[in-house]
Protein backbone atom coordinates (compact mmCIF):
# COMPACT_ATOMS: atom_id res chain seq x y z
CA UNK A 1 0.00 0.00 0.00
CA UNK A 2 2.46 2.54 1.02
CA UNK A 3 5.92 2.67 -1.22
CA UNK A 4 9.14 4.96 -0.25
CA UNK A 5 11.86 5.12 -1.56
CA UNK A 6 14.88 6.83 -1.05
CA UNK A 7 12.60 9.95 0.19
CA UNK A 8 14.28 12.90 1.50
CA UNK A 9 13.63 16.59 3.02
CA UNK A 10 15.21 19.41 3.08
CA UNK A 11 14.91 22.59 4.47
CA UNK A 12 16.70 25.80 4.25
CA UNK A 13 16.67 28.01 6.71
CA UNK A 14 18.30 31.15 7.42
CA UNK A 15 21.26 29.02 8.89
CA UNK A 16 21.75 26.44 6.26
CA UNK A 17 20.44 23.37 5.10
CA UNK A 18 18.16 21.13 7.35
CA UNK A 19 17.63 17.96 6.68
CA UNK A 20 14.12 16.55 8.45
CA UNK A 21 14.36 13.21 6.07
CA UNK A 22 17.38 11.06 4.91
CA UNK A 23 16.69 8.32 1.73
CA UNK A 24 14.52 6.53 4.13
CA UNK A 25 13.16 3.73 2.36
CA UNK A 26 10.55 0.74 3.39
CA UNK A 27 7.48 -0.91 1.91
CA UNK A 28 3.84 -1.04 4.33
CA UNK A 29 1.92 -3.46 3.12
CA UNK A 30 -2.06 -3.20 3.13
CA UNK A 31 -3.94 -4.49 6.34
CA UNK A 32 -0.13 -3.63 8.72
CA UNK A 33 -0.02 -2.22 11.71
CA UNK A 34 3.09 0.12 12.12
CA UNK A 35 4.75 1.94 14.99
CA UNK A 36 7.16 5.14 14.07
CA UNK A 37 8.86 5.84 17.06
CA UNK A 38 12.08 7.85 17.54
CA UNK A 39 13.84 11.19 19.17
CA UNK A 40 12.06 14.35 19.20
CA UNK A 41 13.07 16.20 15.90
CA UNK A 42 14.12 12.73 14.52
CA UNK A 43 11.31 13.53 11.58
CA UNK A 44 8.48 11.39 12.48
CA UNK A 45 5.68 14.23 11.61
CA UNK A 46 7.75 14.76 8.36
CA UNK A 47 7.30 11.41 7.11
CA UNK A 48 3.86 11.38 8.78
CA UNK A 49 3.12 14.32 6.01
CA UNK A 50 4.80 12.80 2.96
CA UNK A 51 2.58 9.73 3.84
CA UNK A 52 -0.39 11.89 4.10
CA UNK A 53 0.18 13.51 0.84
CA UNK A 54 0.24 16.85 2.73
CA UNK A 55 3.54 17.52 1.95
CA UNK A 56 6.21 16.62 -0.91
CA UNK A 57 9.92 15.10 -0.78
CA UNK A 58 12.50 16.83 -1.89
CA UNK A 59 14.31 13.82 -3.54
CA UNK A 60 12.86 10.18 -3.42
CA UNK A 61 9.07 8.46 -4.61
CA UNK A 62 6.25 8.07 -2.44
CA UNK A 63 4.01 5.32 -4.09
CA UNK A 64 0.20 5.42 -2.42
CA UNK A 65 -1.80 2.15 -3.75
CA UNK A 66 0.65 1.98 -6.40
CA UNK A 67 0.16 5.66 -7.42
CA UNK A 68 3.70 7.66 -7.37
CA UNK A 69 2.08 11.00 -5.54
CA UNK A 70 5.24 13.48 -6.01
CA UNK A 71 3.94 14.39 -9.82
CA UNK A 72 0.42 14.97 -8.62
CA UNK A 73 -1.63 18.87 -8.58
CA UNK A 74 -2.99 20.47 -5.40
CA UNK A 75 -6.92 18.93 -6.42
CA UNK A 76 -5.61 15.54 -6.83
CA UNK A 77 -3.60 15.12 -3.98
CA UNK A 78 -6.92 16.49 -1.96
CA UNK A 79 -8.86 14.05 -3.38
CA UNK A 80 -6.65 10.98 -2.63
CA UNK A 81 -5.97 12.37 0.63
CA UNK A 82 -10.49 12.79 1.38
CA UNK A 83 -10.92 9.27 -0.70
CA UNK A 84 -7.79 7.14 1.03
CA UNK A 85 -6.60 8.41 4.31
CA UNK A 86 -7.69 9.40 7.90
CA UNK A 87 -4.95 11.71 9.46
CA UNK A 88 -4.99 12.27 13.41
CA UNK A 89 -2.38 15.64 13.30
CA UNK A 90 0.15 16.12 16.40
CA UNK A 91 -1.30 19.40 16.73
CA UNK A 92 -4.99 18.63 16.90
CA UNK A 93 -5.74 21.53 13.93
CA UNK A 94 -9.58 21.74 14.89
CA UNK A 95 -11.67 24.16 13.66
CA UNK A 96 -12.50 26.57 16.99
CA UNK A 97 -15.60 28.12 16.05
CA UNK A 98 -17.64 24.87 15.06
CA UNK A 99 -18.62 22.20 17.60
CA UNK A 100 -17.51 18.74 18.05
CA UNK A 101 -19.66 17.19 16.21
CA UNK A 102 -19.52 19.76 13.09
CA UNK A 103 -15.13 19.58 13.15
CA UNK A 104 -15.83 15.32 12.72
CA UNK A 105 -18.50 15.87 9.99
CA UNK A 106 -16.43 17.71 7.66
CA UNK A 107 -14.35 14.53 6.07
CA UNK A 108 -18.02 13.52 5.61
CA UNK A 109 -18.88 17.17 3.81
CA UNK A 110 -15.87 17.11 1.20
CA UNK A 111 -16.85 13.48 0.33
CA UNK A 112 -20.85 14.59 -0.55
CA UNK A 113 -22.83 12.62 2.35
CA UNK A 114 -25.85 13.94 2.86
CA UNK A 115 -26.56 16.14 5.82
CA UNK A 116 -28.69 13.69 7.80
CA UNK A 117 -26.40 11.02 7.31
CA UNK A 118 -23.40 13.07 8.30
CA UNK A 119 -24.76 13.73 11.55
CA UNK A 120 -25.52 10.07 12.22
CA UNK A 121 -22.29 9.05 11.16
CA UNK A 122 -19.93 11.33 13.43
CA UNK A 123 -22.41 11.51 16.30
CA UNK A 124 -21.42 7.55 16.61
CA UNK A 125 -17.72 8.18 16.16
CA UNK A 126 -17.95 10.71 18.56
CA UNK A 127 -19.98 8.18 20.90
CA UNK A 128 -16.67 5.27 19.87
CA UNK A 129 -14.17 7.66 21.66
CA UNK A 130 -16.56 8.54 24.52
CA UNK A 131 -17.56 11.98 23.58
CA UNK A 132 -21.05 11.49 23.77
CA UNK A 133 -21.96 14.24 26.26
CA UNK A 134 -19.35 17.05 24.54
CA UNK A 135 -20.96 16.93 20.80
CA UNK A 136 -22.07 20.38 20.86
CA UNK A 137 -19.01 21.67 22.81
CA UNK A 138 -16.34 24.23 20.98
CA UNK A 139 -12.66 23.05 21.36
CA UNK A 140 -11.89 25.90 23.64
CA UNK A 141 -14.92 24.29 25.96
CA UNK A 142 -12.77 20.88 26.14
CA UNK A 143 -10.12 18.88 27.74
CA UNK A 144 -6.81 18.82 25.80
CA UNK A 145 -7.45 14.85 25.67
CA UNK A 146 -10.80 15.31 24.74
CA UNK A 147 -10.07 17.87 21.87
CA UNK A 148 -7.25 14.82 21.10
CA UNK A 149 -10.57 12.29 20.84
CA UNK A 150 -12.54 14.94 18.85
CA UNK A 151 -9.56 15.00 16.14
CA UNK A 152 -9.31 11.05 16.25
CA UNK A 153 -13.23 10.78 15.57
CA UNK A 154 -12.40 13.22 12.30
CA UNK A 155 -10.00 10.94 11.20
CA UNK A 156 -11.87 7.85 11.56
CA UNK A 157 -15.60 8.74 10.47
CA UNK A 158 -14.87 8.35 6.51
CA UNK A 159 -13.90 5.00 6.92
CA UNK A 160 -10.59 5.55 5.27
CA UNK A 161 -8.26 2.32 4.36
CA UNK A 162 -5.61 3.79 5.80
CA UNK A 163 -4.86 5.78 9.52
CA UNK A 164 -2.51 7.68 10.35
CA UNK A 165 -2.10 8.90 13.72
CA UNK A 166 0.60 11.52 15.01
CA UNK A 167 1.29 11.01 19.04
CA UNK A 168 -2.61 10.38 19.22
CA UNK A 169 -2.61 8.93 23.10
CA UNK A 170 -0.05 12.15 24.13
CA UNK A 171 -3.18 14.19 26.21
CA UNK A 172 -4.64 11.33 27.54
CA UNK A 173 -4.73 9.14 30.40
CA UNK A 174 -4.03 5.54 30.34
CA UNK A 175 -7.37 4.00 30.71
CA UNK A 176 -8.87 6.92 27.61
CA UNK A 177 -5.52 5.66 25.96
CA UNK A 178 -6.22 1.81 26.09
CA UNK A 179 -9.73 2.79 24.91
CA UNK A 180 -8.66 4.50 22.01
CA UNK A 181 -6.00 1.84 21.09
CA UNK A 182 -8.78 -1.03 21.28
CA UNK A 183 -10.36 1.43 18.96
CA UNK A 184 -7.56 1.04 16.28
CA UNK A 185 -6.69 -2.51 17.14
CA UNK A 186 -11.07 -2.83 16.13
CA UNK A 187 -10.68 -1.03 12.66
CA UNK A 188 -7.05 -2.91 12.25
CA UNK A 189 -9.03 -6.69 12.70
CA UNK A 190 -11.86 -4.92 10.16
CA UNK A 191 -8.71 -4.95 7.57
CA UNK A 192 -7.13 -0.85 7.83
CA UNK A 193 -3.81 -0.18 7.47
CA UNK A 194 -2.30 1.55 10.43
CA UNK A 195 0.67 4.06 11.08
CA UNK A 196 0.94 5.71 14.53
CA UNK A 197 3.57 7.76 15.81
CA UNK A 198 4.31 7.33 19.45
CA UNK A 199 6.87 8.13 21.94
CA UNK A 200 5.59 5.47 24.43
CA UNK A 201 6.46 1.73 24.63
CA UNK A 202 3.16 0.60 25.56
CA UNK A 203 1.21 1.90 22.56
CA UNK A 204 4.20 0.64 20.36
CA UNK A 205 3.49 -2.29 21.74
CA UNK A 206 -0.15 -2.46 20.37
CA UNK A 207 1.94 -2.98 16.50
CA UNK A 208 2.75 -5.85 14.94
CA UNK A 209 6.49 -3.42 13.61
CA UNK A 210 8.29 -0.52 14.84
CA UNK A 211 10.11 2.13 12.44
CA UNK A 212 12.92 3.77 14.22
CA UNK A 213 14.27 6.87 13.40
CA UNK A 214 16.73 9.21 14.22
CA UNK A 215 18.30 12.41 12.64
CA UNK A 216 15.95 11.96 9.73
CA UNK A 217 17.20 8.38 8.82
CA UNK A 218 15.05 5.22 9.44
CA UNK A 219 17.64 3.46 11.75
CA UNK A 220 15.72 -0.22 12.21
CA UNK A 221 12.92 -2.07 11.13
CA UNK A 222 11.50 -4.12 13.44
CA UNK A 223 8.75 -7.20 13.21
CA UNK A 224 6.94 -8.97 15.92
CA UNK A 225 5.96 -12.22 14.51
CA UNK A 226 2.59 -13.79 14.95
CA UNK A 227 0.91 -11.64 17.51
CA UNK B 1 2.95 28.83 49.60
CA UNK B 2 -0.78 27.58 47.89
CA UNK B 3 -3.84 27.60 49.75
CA UNK B 4 -6.59 26.04 47.83
CA UNK B 5 -10.36 25.93 50.03
CA UNK B 6 -13.44 24.47 49.05
CA UNK B 7 -12.50 25.52 45.09
CA UNK B 8 -15.35 25.20 42.63
CA UNK B 9 -15.44 25.89 39.21
CA UNK B 10 -18.78 25.67 37.18
CA UNK B 11 -19.43 26.16 33.37
CA UNK B 12 -22.76 26.81 31.64
CA UNK B 13 -23.21 25.63 28.50
CA UNK B 14 -26.53 25.13 26.28
CA UNK B 15 -27.64 22.04 28.12
CA UNK B 16 -26.81 22.66 31.62
CA UNK B 17 -24.27 23.20 34.02
CA UNK B 18 -20.93 21.47 34.30
CA UNK B 19 -18.93 20.77 37.21
CA UNK B 20 -15.48 21.22 36.20
CA UNK B 21 -14.16 21.36 40.02
CA UNK B 22 -15.83 20.00 43.09
CA UNK B 23 -15.06 21.44 46.70
CA UNK B 24 -11.36 20.79 45.84
CA UNK B 25 -8.71 21.84 48.94
CA UNK B 26 -5.44 21.06 49.56
CA UNK B 27 -2.82 23.17 50.70
CA UNK B 28 0.81 23.45 49.06
CA UNK B 29 3.96 24.36 51.09
CA UNK B 30 6.91 26.26 49.66
CA UNK B 31 9.45 24.00 48.07
CA UNK B 32 6.99 21.10 47.48
CA UNK B 33 7.13 18.67 44.42
CA UNK B 34 3.63 18.00 43.51
CA UNK B 35 2.31 15.54 40.60
CA UNK B 36 -1.83 16.40 39.72
CA UNK B 37 -3.55 12.64 38.10
CA UNK B 38 -6.40 11.74 36.63
CA UNK B 39 -8.58 10.58 33.81
CA UNK B 40 -9.25 13.17 30.94
CA UNK B 41 -11.54 16.05 31.08
CA UNK B 42 -10.98 15.45 35.03
CA UNK B 43 -10.42 19.03 35.58
CA UNK B 44 -6.49 18.99 36.01
CA UNK B 45 -6.05 22.18 33.52
CA UNK B 46 -9.00 23.92 35.16
CA UNK B 47 -7.38 23.45 38.34
CA UNK B 48 -3.64 24.94 36.98
CA UNK B 49 -5.44 27.32 35.19
CA UNK B 50 -6.98 28.65 39.61
CA UNK B 51 -2.97 27.86 40.57
CA UNK B 52 -1.94 29.90 37.75
CA UNK B 53 -4.15 32.81 38.37
CA UNK B 54 -5.54 32.73 35.10
CA UNK B 55 -8.80 31.92 35.96
CA UNK B 56 -11.44 32.64 39.14
CA UNK B 57 -13.05 29.80 40.68
CA UNK B 58 -17.21 30.17 40.94
CA UNK B 59 -16.85 29.66 44.81
CA UNK B 60 -14.16 29.18 47.56
CA UNK B 61 -10.74 30.64 47.91
CA UNK B 62 -7.47 30.40 46.71
CA UNK B 63 -4.56 31.70 48.36
CA UNK B 64 -1.18 32.30 46.83
CA UNK B 65 1.66 33.20 49.40
CA UNK B 66 -1.12 34.18 51.39
CA UNK B 67 -2.89 36.65 49.61
CA UNK B 68 -6.18 36.07 48.17
CA UNK B 69 -6.47 36.38 44.74
CA UNK B 70 -9.92 35.95 44.13
CA UNK B 71 -10.50 39.41 44.66
CA UNK B 72 -7.37 41.16 42.62
CA UNK B 73 -8.16 43.35 39.95
CA UNK B 74 -7.06 41.69 36.18
CA UNK B 75 -3.88 44.23 36.18
CA UNK B 76 -2.93 42.72 40.02
CA UNK B 77 -3.10 39.39 39.00
CA UNK B 78 -0.72 39.65 35.82
CA UNK B 79 1.45 41.21 37.89
CA UNK B 80 1.44 38.42 40.45
CA UNK B 81 1.64 36.17 37.40
CA UNK B 82 4.42 37.69 36.07
CA UNK B 83 6.37 38.03 39.52
CA UNK B 84 5.72 34.41 40.72
CA UNK B 85 4.85 31.85 38.47
CA UNK B 86 6.05 30.18 35.29
CA UNK B 87 3.08 28.29 33.38
CA UNK B 88 4.08 25.73 30.85
CA UNK B 89 0.70 25.26 29.26
CA UNK B 90 -1.19 22.05 27.89
CA UNK B 91 -1.77 23.51 24.27
CA UNK B 92 2.30 25.71 24.39
CA UNK B 93 0.29 28.80 23.20
CA UNK B 94 3.51 30.31 21.82
CA UNK B 95 3.58 33.66 19.41
CA UNK B 96 3.42 31.94 15.82
CA UNK B 97 5.43 34.82 14.09
CA UNK B 98 8.12 35.32 16.59
CA UNK B 99 11.02 33.01 16.66
CA UNK B 100 12.07 30.90 19.78
CA UNK B 101 14.50 33.17 21.40
CA UNK B 102 11.45 35.85 21.22
CA UNK B 103 9.09 33.86 22.75
CA UNK B 104 11.14 32.85 25.57
CA UNK B 105 11.75 36.74 25.89
CA UNK B 106 8.48 37.54 26.92
CA UNK B 107 8.48 37.03 30.62
CA UNK B 108 11.53 38.82 30.68
CA UNK B 109 10.02 41.86 28.78
CA UNK B 110 7.03 42.14 30.76
CA UNK B 111 9.75 42.17 33.44
CA UNK B 112 11.80 45.33 32.07
CA UNK B 113 14.81 42.86 31.78
CA UNK B 114 17.28 45.32 29.62
CA UNK B 115 17.80 43.81 25.80
CA UNK B 116 21.19 42.35 26.06
CA UNK B 117 20.44 40.39 29.29
CA UNK B 118 16.95 39.47 28.12
CA UNK B 119 18.98 37.59 25.06
CA UNK B 120 21.37 36.07 27.50
CA UNK B 121 19.24 34.91 29.76
CA UNK B 122 16.52 33.43 26.94
CA UNK B 123 19.34 31.93 25.04
CA UNK B 124 21.10 29.78 28.47
CA UNK B 125 17.74 28.72 28.95
CA UNK B 126 16.63 27.29 25.55
CA UNK B 127 20.46 25.63 25.77
CA UNK B 128 19.36 23.78 28.94
CA UNK B 129 15.89 22.08 27.02
CA UNK B 130 18.18 21.03 24.16
CA UNK B 131 17.56 23.74 21.62
CA UNK B 132 20.73 25.24 21.42
CA UNK B 133 20.27 24.69 17.37
CA UNK B 134 16.55 26.12 16.97
CA UNK B 135 16.96 29.71 18.84
CA UNK B 136 15.70 31.87 15.28
CA UNK B 137 13.02 29.14 14.21
CA UNK B 138 9.34 30.28 14.25
CA UNK B 139 6.72 27.69 15.74
CA UNK B 140 6.20 26.36 12.39
CA UNK B 141 9.34 25.14 11.33
CA UNK B 142 9.73 23.31 14.56
CA UNK B 143 8.97 19.93 15.60
CA UNK B 144 6.21 19.21 17.97
CA UNK B 145 8.24 18.58 20.75
CA UNK B 146 10.68 21.39 20.17
CA UNK B 147 7.44 23.50 20.55
CA UNK B 148 6.99 21.85 23.55
CA UNK B 149 10.33 22.66 25.02
CA UNK B 150 10.09 26.06 23.67
CA UNK B 151 6.79 26.76 26.18
CA UNK B 152 9.35 25.50 28.82
CA UNK B 153 11.87 27.27 28.26
CA UNK B 154 9.55 30.33 28.03
CA UNK B 155 8.33 29.15 31.58
CA UNK B 156 11.70 29.10 33.60
CA UNK B 157 13.24 31.76 32.27
CA UNK B 158 12.28 34.40 34.54
CA UNK B 159 13.67 32.02 37.90
CA UNK B 160 9.79 32.78 38.81
CA UNK B 161 9.36 30.55 42.64
CA UNK B 162 6.55 28.36 41.37
CA UNK B 163 6.39 26.41 38.23
CA UNK B 164 3.35 24.87 36.76
CA UNK B 165 3.97 22.67 34.13
CA UNK B 166 0.17 21.24 32.22
CA UNK B 167 1.77 17.92 30.65
CA UNK B 168 5.43 19.52 30.20
CA UNK B 169 5.91 15.77 28.05
CA UNK B 170 3.37 14.67 26.48
CA UNK B 171 5.12 15.57 22.78
CA UNK B 172 8.34 14.08 24.13
CA UNK B 173 10.52 10.95 23.89
CA UNK B 174 12.17 9.22 27.14
CA UNK B 175 15.21 10.53 26.19
CA UNK B 176 13.93 13.74 26.07
CA UNK B 177 11.36 13.45 28.75
CA UNK B 178 14.60 12.44 31.65
CA UNK B 179 15.89 15.48 30.56
CA UNK B 180 13.34 17.93 31.39
CA UNK B 181 12.43 16.06 34.35
CA UNK B 182 16.27 15.89 34.99
CA UNK B 183 15.94 20.46 34.69
CA UNK B 184 12.29 20.08 37.08
CA UNK B 185 14.52 18.12 39.66
CA UNK B 186 17.52 20.59 39.79
CA UNK B 187 15.25 23.79 40.28
CA UNK B 188 13.03 21.94 42.66
CA UNK B 189 16.72 21.24 44.38
CA UNK B 190 17.49 25.16 44.16
CA UNK B 191 14.03 25.83 46.46
CA UNK B 192 11.08 25.98 43.44
CA UNK B 193 7.67 24.75 44.12
CA UNK B 194 6.65 22.67 41.38
CA UNK B 195 3.54 21.23 40.40
CA UNK B 196 2.73 19.11 37.41
CA UNK B 197 -0.18 17.57 35.69
CA UNK B 198 1.03 14.03 34.13
CA UNK B 199 -1.07 11.10 32.36
CA UNK B 200 2.56 9.33 33.53
CA UNK B 201 3.28 7.03 36.34
CA UNK B 202 6.71 7.51 35.12
CA UNK B 203 6.81 11.01 35.13
CA UNK B 204 4.95 11.17 38.80
CA UNK B 205 7.40 8.96 40.45
CA UNK B 206 9.62 12.16 40.25
CA UNK B 207 7.36 14.12 42.52
CA UNK B 208 6.90 13.33 46.17
CA UNK B 209 3.34 13.93 46.38
CA UNK B 210 0.22 12.68 43.82
CA UNK B 211 -3.03 14.68 43.67
CA UNK B 212 -5.63 12.56 41.66
CA UNK B 213 -8.54 13.80 40.75
CA UNK B 214 -11.61 12.37 38.85
CA UNK B 215 -15.06 14.04 38.15
CA UNK B 216 -13.69 18.09 39.44
CA UNK B 217 -13.17 16.45 42.85
CA UNK B 218 -9.79 15.48 44.75
CA UNK B 219 -10.58 11.81 45.61
CA UNK B 220 -6.49 11.53 46.99
CA UNK B 221 -3.61 12.72 48.52
CA UNK B 222 -0.61 10.75 48.77
CA UNK B 223 2.71 11.61 49.88
CA UNK B 224 5.76 9.24 49.58
CA UNK B 225 8.58 10.19 52.29
CA UNK B 226 11.82 10.67 52.44
CA UNK B 227 12.60 10.50 48.39
N1 LIG C 1 -15.04 26.74 28.73
C1 LIG C 1 -15.61 25.56 29.05
N2 LIG C 1 -16.95 25.39 28.91
C2 LIG C 1 -17.52 24.20 29.23
N3 LIG C 1 -16.87 23.14 29.72
C3 LIG C 1 -15.54 23.24 29.88
C4 LIG C 1 -14.84 24.45 29.55
N4 LIG C 1 -13.51 24.23 29.80
C5 LIG C 1 -13.40 22.97 30.28
N5 LIG C 1 -14.62 22.37 30.32
C6 LIG C 1 -14.92 21.02 30.79
O1 LIG C 1 -14.39 20.90 32.11
C7 LIG C 1 -13.91 19.56 32.33
C8 LIG C 1 -12.49 19.62 32.88
O2 LIG C 1 -11.63 20.10 31.88
P1 LIG C 1 -10.04 20.09 32.07
O3 LIG C 1 -9.47 20.78 30.88
O4 LIG C 1 -9.69 20.65 33.40
O5 LIG C 1 -9.71 18.54 32.07
P2 LIG C 1 -8.29 17.81 32.17
O6 LIG C 1 -8.29 16.98 33.40
O7 LIG C 1 -7.18 18.79 32.01
O8 LIG C 1 -8.32 16.84 30.93
P3 LIG C 1 -7.15 16.35 29.92
O9 LIG C 1 -6.40 15.28 30.65
O10 LIG C 1 -7.97 15.77 28.76
O11 LIG C 1 -6.33 17.51 29.52
C9 LIG C 1 -13.99 18.84 31.00
O12 LIG C 1 -15.08 17.92 31.04
C10 LIG C 1 -14.24 19.93 29.96
O13 LIG C 1 -15.09 19.49 28.91
N1 LIG D 1 9.28 24.23 8.12
C1 LIG D 1 10.43 23.82 8.68
N2 LIG D 1 11.56 24.55 8.50
C2 LIG D 1 12.72 24.16 9.06
N3 LIG D 1 12.88 23.04 9.80
C3 LIG D 1 11.79 22.28 10.01
C4 LIG D 1 10.51 22.62 9.48
N4 LIG D 1 9.63 21.67 9.88
C5 LIG D 1 10.31 20.78 10.62
N5 LIG D 1 11.61 21.15 10.71
C6 LIG D 1 12.67 20.42 11.41
O1 LIG D 1 12.70 19.08 10.89
C7 LIG D 1 13.06 18.17 11.95
C8 LIG D 1 12.05 17.04 12.00
O2 LIG D 1 10.82 17.53 12.43
P1 LIG D 1 9.60 16.57 12.79
O3 LIG D 1 8.45 17.46 13.11
O4 LIG D 1 9.41 15.57 11.70
O5 LIG D 1 10.12 15.82 14.09
P2 LIG D 1 9.38 14.76 15.00
O6 LIG D 1 10.15 13.50 14.95
O7 LIG D 1 7.93 14.69 14.66
O8 LIG D 1 9.55 15.37 16.45
P3 LIG D 1 8.57 15.38 17.75
O9 LIG D 1 8.71 14.03 18.37
O10 LIG D 1 9.19 16.47 18.57
O11 LIG D 1 7.19 15.70 17.28
C9 LIG D 1 13.11 18.99 13.23
O12 LIG D 1 14.46 19.16 13.58
C10 LIG D 1 12.45 20.30 12.90
O13 LIG D 1 13.05 21.39 13.59
MG1 LIG E 1 6.20 15.25 15.64
MG1 LIG F 1 -5.81 19.12 30.50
Amino acid sequence: LLEVRGVTKIYRTGDGELRALDHVSFTVLRGEFVAIMGHSGSGKSTMMNVLGCLDSPTDGTYRLDGRDVGHLSRDELARVRNEKIGFVFQGFHLLPRATALENVELPLLYAGVSSRLRGTRASAMLDRVGLEHRKGHRPNQMSGGQQQRVAIARALVADAPLILADEPTGNLDSHTSDEIMELFAALHREGKTVVLVTHEADIAAWARRVLRFADGRLVEDLSTPGR
